[in-house]
């Protein structure tokens, strides 16, 4: 465990502390793509599947269980306690070809082809474009609650620091995880854009408008 | 095969 890793792994759990605080208080999940909260569901079950067969810590094994439950959780509020306020017309990313093709690179990109390696590599690869139906939401939207943004920011944020934390491991233990790594640079790199409407509006005190 | 890497990380 190296700083950027904590650091990078307690804003992964900020981020879903602000989503469901977003949910909670506006009592509302306009404005959050259910497609996006179900990749990551999604994400999280085929990834951590090694928590019945290999044991790493304590703290990987609560967080695993808690990023597994929270995930399922704000897809019941999402699908059930506030169905009325989400739209669907605004959430229309077609999550098949991110499925079909994640599950392609999986195939032919993993560390082992047994089933549990290959589903570790496709939740590698689904994770690092889970923000696209979120994002073409917001692009469609124009614009998006503060909370909401903050909720993006730290999500990205985590991967982004996940990028620091492998630089490190290289240099300093020679730990390689190329797959990993490319999925992280093509995850960060999908929120650029946003981080660069993050940091000139909303760090500055302003709404989020696309241009 | 030997070069599974152990999933340390979340």
């Amino acid at each position: 465990m190296n700083f950027f890793r904590l650091v990078a792994d307690l804003m992964h759990l900020a981020s879903i502390f602000i989503l469901l605080l977003k949910i909670q208080k506006t009592r509302s999940c306009a404005g959050i793509s259910f497609k996006t909260q179900l990749l990551y569901a999604i994400v999280f079950v085929t990834r951590y599947l090694d928590l019945f067969t290999t044991w790493i810590s304590l703290y990987n094994t609560i967080m695993k269980i808690f990023f597994i439950a929270s995930s399922v959780y704000i897809l019941y509020l999402m699908k059930y306690k506030f169905r009325a306020t989400y739209d669907p017309i605004l959430d229309t990313f077609r999550i098949e070809f991110l499925l079909a093709g994640s599950l392609v690179l999986a195939l032919i990109f993993n560390y082992d082809f047994v089933p549990m390696e290959i589903l570790w590599s496709f939740s590698i690869f689904l994770e690092s474009v889970a923000i696209l139906p979120q994002l073409f939401m917001l692009s469609r939207t124009g614009e998006a609650e503060t909370i909401t943004t903050h909720y993006i920011f730290a999500l990205g944020g985590y991967r982004a620091l996940y990028l620091c934390n492998w630089l490190w491991r290289y240099i300093f233990d020679g730990h390689v995880d190329v797959y990993a790594w490319v999925a992280g640079i093509v995850q960060t790199a999908l929120y650029s854009d946003f981080f660069y409407i993050y940091y000139t509006k909303v760090l500055h005190g302003k709404k989020f408008e696309l241009p | 095969g030997d070069c599974i890497i152990i999933h340390d990380e979340l």
